[in-house]
Protein backbone atom coordinates (compact mmCIF):
# COMPACT_ATOMS: atom_id res chain seq x y z
CA UNK A 1 0.00 0.00 0.00
CA UNK A 2 1.14 3.46 -0.44
CA UNK A 3 0.13 7.28 0.69
CA UNK A 4 0.07 9.97 -1.92
CA UNK A 5 -0.17 13.02 -0.63
CA UNK A 6 -0.52 16.34 -2.94
CA UNK A 7 -0.85 19.74 -1.10
CA UNK A 8 -0.37 23.79 -1.68
CA UNK A 9 2.46 25.60 0.31
CA UNK A 10 4.31 28.67 -0.11
CA UNK A 11 6.77 29.09 -2.54
CA UNK A 12 9.00 31.23 -1.22
CA UNK A 13 10.07 35.02 -2.06
CA UNK A 14 13.28 36.28 -3.65
CA UNK A 15 14.12 39.38 -1.75
CA UNK A 16 14.27 42.68 -3.51
CA UNK A 17 17.63 44.27 -4.50
CA UNK A 18 16.05 47.20 -1.59
CA UNK A 19 16.14 43.47 0.86
CA UNK A 20 19.75 42.91 0.12
CA UNK A 21 19.01 40.23 -2.71
CA UNK A 22 22.81 38.43 -3.29
CA UNK A 23 21.77 35.90 -5.65
CA UNK A 24 20.59 33.73 -3.46
CA UNK A 25 17.46 31.03 -3.37
CA UNK A 26 14.04 31.48 -2.76
CA UNK A 27 13.52 32.42 1.21
CA UNK A 28 10.40 31.37 3.70
CA UNK A 29 8.94 29.09 0.90
CA UNK A 30 8.63 24.88 1.43
CA UNK A 31 11.56 22.50 2.49
CA UNK A 32 11.83 19.20 2.31
CA UNK A 33 14.00 17.34 5.03
CA UNK A 34 13.67 13.70 3.94
CA UNK A 35 15.57 12.18 0.79
CA UNK A 36 14.48 9.63 -1.80
CA UNK A 37 14.35 5.64 0.04
CA UNK A 38 14.08 6.87 3.19
CA UNK A 39 12.50 5.11 5.99
CA UNK A 40 10.17 7.06 8.33
CA UNK A 41 7.90 6.98 10.69
CA UNK A 42 4.36 8.45 11.50
CA UNK A 43 5.17 11.84 13.54
CA UNK A 44 8.46 12.47 11.50
CA UNK A 45 8.79 15.76 9.90
CA UNK A 46 8.29 15.22 6.01
CA UNK A 47 9.22 19.09 5.65
CA UNK A 48 8.28 22.44 7.00
CA UNK B 1 -13.32 -59.02 -1.69
CA UNK B 2 -14.53 -60.11 2.32
CA UNK B 3 -10.35 -61.06 2.95
CA UNK B 4 -8.87 -58.09 1.48
CA UNK B 5 -11.52 -56.21 3.39
CA UNK B 6 -10.92 -57.28 6.45
CA UNK B 7 -7.39 -58.06 6.53
CA UNK B 8 -6.55 -54.72 5.03
CA UNK B 9 -5.16 -52.63 7.65
CA UNK B 10 -6.34 -48.89 7.77
CA UNK B 11 -4.12 -46.12 8.17
CA UNK B 12 -5.49 -43.09 9.45
CA UNK B 13 -3.55 -39.81 7.99
CA UNK B 14 -4.01 -36.13 7.93
CA UNK B 15 -4.91 -34.39 5.24
CA UNK B 16 -2.21 -32.01 4.12
CA UNK B 17 -2.24 -28.17 4.89
CA UNK B 18 -1.86 -26.89 1.34
CA UNK B 19 -5.04 -29.25 0.42
CA UNK B 20 -7.18 -27.69 2.72
CA UNK B 21 -6.16 -24.14 2.19
CA UNK B 22 -6.51 -24.77 -1.22
CA UNK B 23 -10.22 -26.24 -1.13
CA UNK B 24 -11.15 -23.87 0.95
CA UNK B 25 -9.46 -21.20 -1.15
CA UNK B 26 -11.43 -22.93 -4.30
CA UNK B 27 -14.49 -22.92 -1.78
CA UNK B 28 -14.05 -19.02 -1.43
CA UNK B 29 -13.85 -18.27 -5.62
CA UNK B 30 -16.73 -20.16 -5.95
CA UNK B 31 -18.64 -18.09 -3.28
CA UNK B 32 -17.76 -15.10 -4.81
CA UNK B 33 -18.43 -16.51 -8.45
CA UNK B 34 -22.31 -16.77 -7.38
CA UNK B 35 -22.30 -13.96 -5.72
CA UNK B 36 -21.43 -12.10 -8.53
CA UNK B 37 -23.32 -14.12 -10.75
CA UNK B 38 -26.54 -13.32 -8.39
CA UNK B 39 -25.73 -9.64 -8.54
CA UNK B 40 -25.61 -9.75 -12.94
CA UNK B 41 -28.54 -11.58 -12.47
CA UNK B 42 -29.88 -8.62 -10.27
CA UNK B 43 -28.45 -6.06 -12.84
CA UNK B 44 -30.02 -7.57 -15.49
CA UNK B 45 -33.38 -7.36 -14.01
CA UNK B 46 -32.73 -3.90 -13.31
CA UNK B 47 -31.98 -3.33 -16.66
CA UNK B 48 -34.64 -4.53 -17.84
CA UNK B 49 -37.02 -2.85 -15.79
CA UNK B 50 -35.12 0.84 -16.62
CA UNK B 51 -36.12 -0.12 -20.61
CA UNK B 52 -32.74 -1.75 -22.19
CA UNK B 53 -35.31 -5.24 -22.59
CA UNK B 54 -32.53 -6.78 -24.84
CA UNK B 55 -29.09 -7.23 -23.71
CA UNK B 56 -27.38 -6.13 -26.77
CA UNK B 57 -29.16 -3.05 -26.61
CA UNK B 58 -27.54 -2.11 -22.95
CA UNK B 59 -24.67 -0.26 -22.27
CA UNK B 60 -21.17 -2.38 -21.86
CA UNK B 61 -20.06 -2.26 -18.49
CA UNK B 62 -17.03 -0.82 -17.39
CA UNK B 63 -14.44 -2.11 -19.15
CA UNK B 64 -11.23 -3.28 -17.04
CA UNK B 65 -8.32 -1.67 -16.95
CA UNK B 66 -5.43 -3.18 -19.47
CA UNK B 67 -2.40 -1.63 -18.56
CA UNK B 68 0.32 -1.08 -20.89
CA UNK B 69 4.27 -2.29 -19.65
CA UNK B 70 6.02 -5.93 -20.03
CA UNK B 71 4.52 -9.17 -20.56
CA UNK B 72 4.85 -9.47 -16.44
CA UNK B 73 2.69 -6.34 -16.36
CA UNK B 74 0.19 -7.64 -19.12
CA UNK B 75 -0.02 -11.01 -17.47
CA UNK B 76 -0.42 -9.53 -14.14
CA UNK B 77 -3.72 -7.40 -16.02
CA UNK B 78 -5.29 -10.83 -16.24
CA UNK B 79 -5.08 -12.01 -12.67
CA UNK B 80 -8.58 -11.66 -11.16
CA UNK B 81 -6.77 -9.26 -8.50
CA UNK B 82 -9.70 -8.03 -6.50
CA UNK B 83 -11.18 -11.90 -5.89
CA UNK B 84 -7.15 -12.99 -4.92
CA UNK B 85 -7.35 -9.64 -2.64
CA UNK B 86 -10.65 -10.98 -1.06
CA UNK B 87 -10.10 -14.52 -0.72
CA UNK B 88 -6.84 -13.02 0.45
CA UNK B 89 -8.82 -10.99 3.33
CA UNK B 90 -10.98 -13.86 3.97
CA UNK B 91 -8.23 -16.51 4.52
CA UNK B 92 -6.08 -13.91 7.03
CA UNK B 93 -9.45 -13.73 9.32
CA UNK B 94 -9.57 -17.51 9.78
CA UNK B 95 -8.91 -17.76 13.30
CA UNK B 96 -5.33 -19.63 14.07
CA UNK B 97 -5.06 -22.19 16.82
CA UNK B 98 -4.17 -20.49 19.80
CA UNK B 99 -0.59 -21.98 20.64
CA UNK B 100 0.71 -21.48 16.87
CA UNK B 101 -0.25 -17.29 17.53
CA UNK B 102 2.69 -16.87 18.96
CA UNK B 103 5.11 -18.71 17.23
CA UNK B 104 3.51 -17.71 13.81
CA UNK B 105 3.55 -13.74 14.16
CA UNK B 106 6.83 -14.00 15.67
CA UNK B 107 8.33 -15.74 12.74
CA UNK B 108 6.23 -12.85 10.51
CA UNK B 109 7.54 -10.05 12.88
CA UNK B 110 11.20 -11.88 11.60
CA UNK B 111 10.60 -11.87 8.33
CA UNK B 112 8.88 -8.97 7.83
CA UNK B 113 10.75 -6.51 10.78
CA UNK B 114 7.67 -6.05 13.10
CA UNK B 115 9.29 -4.41 15.95
CA UNK B 116 6.96 -6.43 18.61
CA UNK B 117 8.00 -4.12 21.80
CA UNK B 118 6.15 -0.92 20.50
CA UNK B 119 3.02 -2.87 19.90
CA UNK B 120 0.48 -2.01 22.27
CA UNK B 121 -0.82 -5.48 22.88
CA UNK B 122 1.77 -7.50 24.37
CA UNK B 123 0.31 -11.04 24.55
CA UNK B 124 0.30 -12.13 21.10
CA UNK B 125 -2.47 -14.62 21.51
CA UNK B 126 -4.99 -11.57 22.02
CA UNK B 127 -4.46 -11.02 17.84
CA UNK B 128 -7.17 -14.65 16.74
CA UNK B 129 -5.26 -13.87 12.90
CA UNK B 130 -2.87 -12.58 11.22
CA UNK B 131 -5.36 -9.74 9.44
CA UNK B 132 -5.90 -8.24 13.32
CA UNK B 133 -1.98 -8.40 13.76
CA UNK B 134 -1.83 -6.43 10.85
CA UNK B 135 -3.84 -3.39 11.87
CA UNK B 136 -2.18 -3.69 15.31
CA UNK B 137 -2.16 -0.44 17.27
CA UNK B 138 1.38 0.85 19.32
CA UNK B 139 1.75 1.53 22.46
CA UNK B 140 1.04 5.34 23.58
CA UNK B 141 4.56 7.66 22.93
CA UNK B 142 5.64 5.19 21.01
CA UNK B 143 5.51 7.67 17.85
CA UNK B 144 6.00 10.94 19.06
CA UNK B 145 5.02 14.04 16.69
CA UNK B 146 7.62 16.39 15.87
CA UNK B 147 7.26 20.02 17.77
CA UNK B 148 7.64 21.63 14.96
CA UNK B 149 4.12 23.57 14.37
CA UNK B 150 4.93 24.16 10.69
CA UNK B 151 6.28 20.88 9.89
CA UNK B 152 4.23 18.21 7.48
CA UNK B 153 4.52 15.18 9.48
CA UNK B 154 4.77 11.38 7.95
CA UNK B 155 1.08 10.24 8.16
CA UNK B 156 2.81 5.82 8.04
CA UNK B 157 5.57 4.11 8.75
CA UNK B 158 7.17 3.39 5.34
CA UNK B 159 9.78 4.44 2.64
CA UNK B 160 9.97 7.94 1.08
CA UNK B 161 9.39 6.68 -2.54
CA UNK B 162 8.99 10.14 -5.02
CA UNK B 163 8.55 13.75 -3.74
CA UNK B 164 8.92 17.23 -5.11
CA UNK B 165 6.93 19.74 -6.72
CA UNK B 166 4.20 19.08 -9.17
CA UNK B 167 4.91 21.20 -12.84
CA UNK B 168 2.32 21.37 -15.09
CA UNK B 169 -0.43 19.39 -13.22
CA UNK B 170 1.98 16.21 -13.61
CA UNK B 171 3.35 13.97 -11.01
CA UNK B 172 6.48 12.05 -11.47
CA UNK B 173 5.73 8.40 -10.13
CA UNK B 174 9.28 7.10 -11.17
CA UNK B 175 11.71 9.44 -13.00
CA UNK B 176 10.81 9.63 -16.84
CA UNK B 177 7.22 8.42 -15.84
CA UNK B 178 4.23 10.94 -14.99
CA UNK B 179 1.16 10.95 -14.49
CA UNK B 180 -1.26 13.94 -14.38
CA UNK B 181 -2.73 15.30 -10.94
CA UNK B 182 -6.19 14.88 -12.67
CA UNK B 183 -5.90 11.31 -13.32
CA UNK B 184 -5.09 11.09 -9.66
CA UNK B 185 -7.33 13.00 -7.90
CA UNK B 186 -10.19 13.41 -10.26
CA UNK B 187 -11.01 16.85 -12.56
CA UNK B 188 -11.12 20.17 -11.05
CA UNK B 189 -9.14 19.20 -7.77
CA UNK B 190 -7.66 22.55 -6.95
CA UNK B 191 -10.54 24.70 -7.77
CA UNK B 192 -13.73 22.59 -5.36
CA UNK B 193 -15.04 24.36 -2.77
CA UNK B 194 -16.89 21.44 -1.19
CA UNK B 195 -20.12 22.88 -0.62
CA UNK B 196 -23.74 21.88 -1.48
CA UNK B 197 -25.26 23.08 -4.16
CA UNK B 198 -27.87 25.19 -2.40
CA UNK B 199 -25.82 28.34 -0.61
CA UNK B 200 -27.23 30.97 -1.67
CA UNK B 201 -25.53 33.72 -3.55
CA UNK B 202 -25.47 36.01 -0.81
CA UNK B 203 -23.61 33.43 1.50
CA UNK B 204 -21.20 33.22 -1.45
CA UNK B 205 -20.61 36.81 -1.25
CA UNK B 206 -20.36 36.90 2.58
CA UNK B 207 -17.78 34.48 1.93
CA UNK B 208 -15.58 36.24 -0.63
CA UNK B 209 -14.88 39.19 1.40
CA UNK B 210 -14.82 38.38 5.07
CA UNK B 211 -12.51 37.36 7.69
CA UNK B 212 -12.41 33.49 8.88
CA UNK B 213 -14.01 34.71 12.12
CA UNK B 214 -16.69 36.57 9.81
CA UNK B 215 -17.02 33.49 7.74
CA UNK B 216 -17.68 31.07 10.38
CA UNK B 217 -20.36 33.29 12.02
CA UNK B 218 -21.77 33.14 8.62
CA UNK B 219 -21.60 29.67 7.87
CA UNK B 220 -22.93 29.08 11.76
CA UNK B 221 -26.23 31.24 10.76
CA UNK B 222 -26.21 29.67 7.48
CA UNK B 223 -26.31 26.37 9.24
CA UNK B 224 -29.09 27.47 11.45
CA UNK B 225 -31.12 29.07 8.69
CA UNK B 226 -31.35 25.87 6.18
CA UNK B 227 -30.23 22.97 9.07
CA UNK B 228 -31.38 20.59 6.41
CA UNK B 229 -28.55 20.76 4.49
CA UNK B 230 -26.40 20.04 7.17
CA UNK B 231 -28.03 17.88 9.07
CA UNK B 232 -29.45 15.10 6.77
CA UNK B 233 -27.47 12.17 6.67
CA UNK B 234 -27.40 11.29 2.96
CA UNK B 235 -28.78 13.67 -0.15
CA UNK B 236 -27.67 14.10 -3.63
CA UNK B 237 -25.75 17.50 -4.44
CA UNK B 238 -26.95 16.89 -8.17
CA UNK B 239 -25.03 19.31 -9.77
CA UNK B 240 -21.88 17.49 -8.84
CA UNK B 241 -23.01 14.01 -8.71
CA UNK B 242 -22.04 13.92 -4.98
CA UNK B 243 -23.59 12.57 -2.50
CA UNK B 244 -23.58 14.23 1.00
CA UNK B 245 -22.58 12.21 3.80
CA UNK B 246 -22.29 13.38 7.52
CA UNK B 247 -19.26 12.46 8.89
CA UNK B 248 -19.88 9.05 10.50
CA UNK B 249 -17.44 10.10 13.63
CA UNK B 250 -17.62 14.09 14.91
CA UNK B 251 -14.44 16.08 14.64
CA UNK B 252 -13.05 16.07 18.09
CA UNK B 253 -13.35 19.32 20.10
CA UNK B 254 -9.77 19.49 20.01
CA UNK B 255 -9.28 19.04 16.60
CA UNK B 256 -11.52 22.09 15.72
CA UNK B 257 -10.31 24.31 18.13
CA UNK B 258 -6.38 23.40 16.60
CA UNK B 259 -7.72 23.52 12.66
CA UNK B 260 -9.67 26.40 13.42
CA UNK B 261 -6.03 28.43 15.21
CA UNK B 262 -4.15 27.05 12.42
CA UNK B 263 -6.38 28.89 9.51
CA UNK B 264 -6.69 31.52 11.69
CA UNK B 265 -2.74 32.17 11.79
CA UNK B 266 -2.93 31.67 8.04
CA UNK B 267 -5.55 34.07 7.41
CA UNK B 268 -3.46 37.09 8.71
CA UNK B 269 -1.07 35.96 6.32
CA UNK B 270 -3.29 34.92 2.68
CA UNK B 271 -6.30 35.32 1.80
CA UNK B 272 -8.97 32.32 2.39
CA UNK B 273 -9.78 31.67 -1.38
CA UNK B 274 -7.40 29.63 -2.97
CA UNK B 275 -4.55 30.65 -5.16
CA UNK B 276 -5.53 34.67 -4.65
CA UNK B 277 -3.03 35.43 -2.55
CA UNK B 278 -0.65 38.16 -4.18
CA UNK B 279 1.93 38.44 -0.96
CA UNK B 280 2.49 34.61 -0.81
CA UNK B 281 2.47 32.40 -4.07
CA UNK B 282 2.18 28.81 -3.93
CA UNK B 283 2.82 26.10 -5.55
CA UNK B 284 1.45 22.17 -5.55
CA UNK B 285 3.85 19.37 -3.83
CA UNK B 286 4.12 15.88 -3.88
CA UNK B 287 5.26 13.14 -1.47
CA UNK B 288 4.51 9.33 -2.09
CA UNK B 289 5.29 6.77 0.92
CA UNK B 290 5.23 3.14 0.70
CA UNK B 291 4.40 0.70 3.29
CA UNK B 292 6.01 -2.45 3.58
CA UNK B 293 3.44 -5.40 4.83
CA UNK B 294 5.68 -5.51 8.08
CA UNK B 295 5.07 -1.57 8.85
CA UNK B 296 1.94 -0.54 10.93
CA UNK B 297 -0.47 0.23 8.68
CA UNK B 298 -2.52 2.53 10.53
CA UNK B 299 -2.16 6.32 9.20
CA UNK B 300 -2.97 9.42 10.60
CA UNK B 301 -3.31 13.52 9.63
CA UNK B 302 0.18 14.96 8.50
CA UNK B 303 -1.11 18.31 9.10
CA UNK B 304 -4.19 20.29 10.25
CA UNK B 305 -6.67 20.46 8.37
CA UNK B 306 -10.77 19.81 7.25
CA UNK B 307 -11.64 16.89 4.71
CA UNK B 308 -14.53 18.00 2.71
CA UNK B 309 -14.47 15.68 0.11
CA UNK B 310 -14.33 11.74 -0.59
CA UNK B 311 -13.73 10.38 -3.93
CA UNK B 312 -13.90 6.86 -3.91
CA UNK B 313 -11.70 5.12 -7.36
CA UNK B 314 -13.04 1.44 -7.64
CA UNK B 315 -9.52 0.91 -10.27
CA UNK B 316 -7.68 -2.36 -9.66
CA UNK B 317 -5.43 -3.51 -7.33
CA UNK B 318 -2.27 -4.27 -8.76
CA UNK B 319 0.96 -4.46 -6.25
CA UNK B 320 2.59 -0.62 -5.17
CA UNK B 321 5.80 -2.65 -4.54
CA UNK B 322 8.17 -0.36 -5.65
CA UNK B 323 9.21 -3.14 -8.84
CA UNK B 324 5.77 -2.42 -10.45
CA UNK B 325 6.01 1.27 -9.81
CA UNK B 326 9.18 0.76 -11.94
CA UNK B 327 7.41 -0.89 -14.72
CA UNK B 328 4.06 0.02 -14.59
CA UNK B 329 3.35 3.67 -15.77
CA UNK B 330 0.91 5.62 -13.83
CA UNK B 331 0.65 2.93 -11.39
CA UNK B 332 -1.42 4.97 -9.04
CA UNK B 333 -3.85 6.29 -11.07
CA UNK B 334 -4.80 2.86 -12.20
CA UNK B 335 -5.16 1.04 -8.85
CA UNK B 336 -8.34 1.60 -5.87
CA UNK B 337 -7.68 4.57 -4.20
CA UNK B 338 -9.79 6.95 -1.63
CA UNK B 339 -9.07 10.78 -1.96
CA UNK B 340 -9.55 13.12 0.23
CA UNK B 341 -9.50 16.42 -0.67
CA UNK B 342 -9.61 19.34 1.89
CA UNK B 343 -7.75 22.97 2.98
CA UNK B 344 -5.11 23.34 4.89
CA UNK B 345 -3.64 26.53 6.34
CA UNK B 346 -2.08 26.85 3.29
CA UNK B 347 -4.65 26.25 0.69
CA UNK B 348 -5.53 23.30 -1.00
CA UNK B 349 -4.35 19.43 0.82
CA UNK B 350 -5.18 16.27 -0.48
CA UNK B 351 -4.19 12.33 1.23
CA UNK B 352 -4.49 9.78 -1.00
CA UNK B 353 -4.50 5.93 0.46
CA UNK B 354 -3.59 3.84 -2.59
CA UNK B 355 -4.56 -0.06 -2.12
CA UNK B 356 -2.89 -3.37 -3.57
CA UNK B 357 -3.53 -6.50 -4.08
CA UNK B 358 -2.67 -7.72 -0.61
CA UNK B 359 -4.03 -5.11 1.75
CA UNK B 360 -7.37 -4.17 -0.83
CA UNK B 361 -9.63 -2.39 1.52
CA UNK B 362 -8.77 0.90 3.35
CA UNK B 363 -10.30 1.95 6.02
CA UNK B 364 -11.24 5.62 7.06
CA UNK B 365 -12.25 6.24 10.54
CA UNK B 366 -14.86 9.05 9.99
CA UNK B 367 -16.36 7.90 7.07
CA UNK B 368 -18.67 4.49 7.78
CA UNK B 369 -20.64 4.49 4.48
CA UNK B 370 -17.16 3.81 2.43
CA UNK B 371 -16.71 0.71 1.36
CA UNK B 372 -13.64 -0.31 -0.83
CA UNK B 373 -12.12 -3.80 -2.57
CA UNK B 374 -16.64 -4.91 -2.60
CA UNK B 375 -18.52 -6.34 -5.25
CA UNK B 376 -20.97 -3.70 -4.17
CA UNK B 377 -19.06 -0.65 -4.89
CA UNK B 378 -17.95 -2.29 -8.31
CA UNK B 379 -21.29 -2.73 -9.27
CA UNK B 380 -22.54 0.55 -8.43
CA UNK B 381 -19.40 1.71 -10.13
CA UNK B 382 -20.51 -0.35 -13.42
CA UNK B 383 -23.80 1.01 -12.98
CA UNK B 384 -22.47 4.79 -12.71
CA UNK B 385 -20.67 3.83 -16.01
CA UNK B 386 -23.73 2.40 -17.80
CA UNK B 387 -25.52 5.68 -16.90
CA UNK B 388 -22.80 8.06 -18.01
CA UNK B 389 -22.95 5.76 -21.55
CA UNK B 390 -26.42 5.91 -21.61
CA UNK B 391 -26.12 9.76 -21.08
CA UNK B 392 -23.53 9.83 -23.76
CA UNK B 393 -21.01 10.60 -21.33
CA UNK B 394 -17.44 9.54 -20.45
CA UNK B 395 -17.30 7.76 -16.87
CA UNK B 396 -15.42 10.09 -14.68
CA UNK B 397 -14.02 6.80 -12.81
CA UNK B 398 -15.14 7.90 -8.69
CA UNK B 399 -17.58 8.12 -7.10
CA UNK B 400 -17.94 11.29 -4.91
CA UNK B 401 -19.30 12.14 -1.11
CA UNK B 402 -19.37 15.51 0.29
CA UNK B 403 -18.78 15.65 4.28
CA UNK B 404 -21.19 17.46 6.32
CA UNK B 405 -21.51 18.20 10.02
CA UNK B 406 -24.06 20.03 11.76
CA UNK B 407 -21.61 20.46 14.90
CA UNK B 408 -18.70 21.57 12.70
CA UNK B 409 -18.82 24.78 10.91
CA UNK B 410 -15.77 24.74 9.20
CA UNK B 411 -17.76 22.70 6.26
CA UNK B 412 -15.96 19.37 6.29
CA UNK B 413 -14.18 16.86 9.13
CA UNK B 414 -11.51 18.44 10.93
CA UNK B 415 -8.71 16.55 11.89
CA UNK B 416 -5.94 17.41 14.03
CA UNK B 417 -2.23 16.89 13.31
CA UNK B 418 -1.11 13.40 13.94
CA UNK B 419 -4.91 12.37 14.75
CA UNK B 420 -5.50 8.80 13.54
CA UNK B 421 -7.45 8.87 10.37
CA UNK B 422 -7.84 5.15 9.20
CA UNK B 423 -5.65 2.21 7.90
CA UNK B 424 -5.03 -0.18 5.62
CA UNK B 425 -6.77 -3.88 6.07
CA UNK B 426 -5.81 -7.05 4.82
CA UNK B 427 -7.45 -7.94 1.57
Amino acid sequence: SSIVIVFEAPKGQRPTFDQGYQGEDLKGGWQWSIKKGMKVKVGEALGR
Amino acid sequence: LREALGKTKIVWKPIPVGLGIGFLGLLQLYKVHQREKAAAEEEDRRSAASGYGDKDERPRKRKRIRPSGPWTVQLMSYLPLKNISRVWGWFNELKIPYYLRVPGFKLYSWIFGVNLSEVAEPDLHVYPNLASFFYRTLKPGARPLSPDPSALLSPADGKVLAFGTIEHGEVEQIKGMTYSLEALLGSSSPTFDGEPEDISASHKQVEKNTSLEEKIKADEEFANINGISYTLPRSHDSKSGATIVDASTKSKSSSIAEVRADLAIAEGKRSWLFFSSPKAPTGLYYVVIYLAPGDYHRFHSPVSWVVKKRRHFAGELYSVSPYLQRTLPGLFTLNERVVLLGQWKHGFFSFTPVGATNVGSIVINFDKELRTNSLLTDTEADRAAEEAAARGEPYCGYSEAVYQQASTVLGGHALRRGEEMGGFQLG
